[in-house]
């Protein structure tokens, strides 16, 4: 899974994903990528976030949107990221899965589990190359 | 410093970076965050990232590739989606199409593929060679890992065709732990 999130010069959000989902699925199953709130979710005045891992489970917590709501309440987006996939993880621990997620004004962090680290793609116009930032699980 | 614009994408291989790039520059030409964010994905269908976006990826139990995709936009809480597409290769624009030619949020399955084509997107196989010996490989290794649970015979050793296993016969699902490529 891709998930992206593109902020526009006048803070303009929006997100989105593009998968082919889980190998040898049973016919018929969608993953968490298309699914508003789980693959991803953006708010203009609050910020976005976008999910990729066992989509099975990540949906069933609405990660993006949960995210997403962390940062409304005032949580900096690593902190607001960290704490929906602790909750993910609390039920379901051996679950693989990271989050992104990014503030109004472009702040972003991430977080992930089931892996050491956790790799994600960054460009803004103080970089003229893409930055790749690693996290730890 | 005012942090836009900007785009974020996860994943932090070669192709991620080149749909990062893509959908930036897109960014700078345009002043679109729709187009950009389209180009972005995009580019990854047509890379196919990592073998988990795009045409000839991760076959179901049948062999066949089937596309997710979702495009929001947080000014106005409009979205698109499509779950399970087939036969179509830019699943990112069909979403995109959802959320522009009809008041729906998500279309899926065979429907979805037929609105795509009546929007003028080309229908074309999303199998590929590799598609296809992965899943053959897969039948070789007794179809594991799967995604079945509590059915005859055991799908933790065989293929199916499955049938509810009652009681007495319930097996333990233990939950594939999802490698890096076995998730979505």
């Amino acid at each position: 899974t891709i998930g992206m999130v593109v902020i526009d010069y006048e803070g303009n959000i929006a997100v989105g994903t593009s998968s082919n989902g889980a190998n040898h699925k049973v016919p018929g199953r969608i993953g968490d990528s298309p699914i508003p709130g789980a693959g991803a979710y953006a708010d203009n005045d609050i910020g976005g976030a976008v999910s990729t891992g066992d989509g099975d489970i990540m949906m069933r917590f609405a990660s993006s949107y949960q995210t997403v709501h962390y940062i409304r309440e005032g949580k900096t987006p690593a902190k607001a990221a960290e704490i929906t996939i602790r909750t993910i993880s609390r039920k379901y621990p051996n679950f693989m899965g990271a989050i992104v997620a990014v503030d109004k004004k472009g702040h972003f962090g991430a977080a992930c589990h089931g892996m050491n680290f956790f790799k994600f793609c960054m460009q803004n116009q103080y970089f003229t190359k893409v930055r790749i930032i690693s996290v730890t699980c | 410093q005012s942090q836009v614009p900007l785009v974020l994408t996860t994943w932090g291989t070669d192709d991620f970076q080149a749909a990062t790039t893509k959908a930036f520059l897109t960014l700078t030409k345009t002043y679109d965050r729709i187009e950009s964010l389209l180009d972005g994905l995009t580019e990854c269908e047509q890379l196919q990232c990592d073998g988990t976006v795009g045409f000839g990826g991760s076959p179901d139990e049948t062999g066949e590739t089937r596309l997710d995709a979702l495009i929001y936009d947080g000014l106005n809480h409009e979205m698109g989606a499509v779950g399970s597409l087939p036969n179509v290769k830019n699943a990112a624009r069909v979403a995109y199409a959802v959320m522009k030619y009809t008041k729906h949020s998500i279309l899926v399955g065979d429907y979805a593929a037929n609105f795509a084509v009546e929007m003028g997107f080309k229908r074309e196989s999303l199998y590929t060679n590799s598609s296809y010996a992965a899943h053959q490989k897969w039948i070789k290794q007794n179809c594991q890992p799967n995604y079945r649970k509590n059915v005859l015979p055991d799908p933790n050793k065989f293929c199916g065709p499955y049938k509810p296993a009652n009681d007495e016969d319930r097996f333990m699902f233990s939950h594939s732990q999802g490698s890096r490529r076995n998730h979505d």
